[in-house]
Order: structure tokens, then sequence, then C-alpha cells
């Protein structure tokens, strides 16, 4: 279903930045991403920092899919 | 209202954080 593509895709996007496997992204997992992506290291920081809804410095798949979902779903689009 | 501004670029850069990452997936077959 929809659902369950879009659950693997949350999950693979989380393990590309969850390289550890460690089952959270930190600071510095974001960092690394730093060259893979075409985002500077400072909205790298953004994006981390606006994904981390709890400021625990962690992020967990959860908090990670819930800025995913609302990504595709909570855009406003005029 | 400063904090909608905010939102509005954190919401810019959560995009195309995604976009990103999406274009990377499909980028390898």
């Amino acid at each position: 279903t929809g659902h369950s593509t879009m659950l693997e895709k949350t999950q693979d996007f989380f393990q590309i930045c969850d390289i550890e496997d460690k089952g959270f992204i930190t600071h510095r997992d974001m960092q690394r991403l730093h060259g893979q992506l075409p985002l500077s290291a400072e909205e790298l920081e953004n994006v981390f920092d606006t994904l981390d809804s709890d400021g625990n410095g962690y992020l967990t798949l959860q908090e990670f899919s819930s800025g995913f979902s609302e990504f595709l779903f909570g855009r406003r689009i005029s | 209202d400063p904090n909608m501004k905010g939102a509005a670029a954190n919401e810019g850069v959560l995009a195309n954080f995604f976009n990103s990452l999406l274009s990377k997936k499909t980028g390898s077959p």
C-alpha cells in the first residue's frame, strides 16, 4: 500500500543519515551529509533543529518521519 | 510575525533536504 511504501522510504532516508545504525541521528551524522547533499552545513543544522522537535539533540525515526510527512502532506500550496 | 517567517524558511530548507534525499535515492537504480 501507499502507506507502507512511505514507511519504507522514511526508513531508507533515516538510514542514509544514521549510517552507523544507532537508531537515532545526531548533529554529527547530519554534518556528514554535507557533501552528499546539495545543502550547506548551516542548512543541515537548520533541518536537524527543525526535525528535532523535543530539542534533545537526537533525531529519532519518529521525529524524522513526522517531519517527512509534514513535508509530503503539510505543505502550504496556494 | 517573525515566528511565521522563520517557520516558512525552515519549511523551505526541509523541503530542500527531503527533495535531495529523494533524488539521491532515485538517482541510483
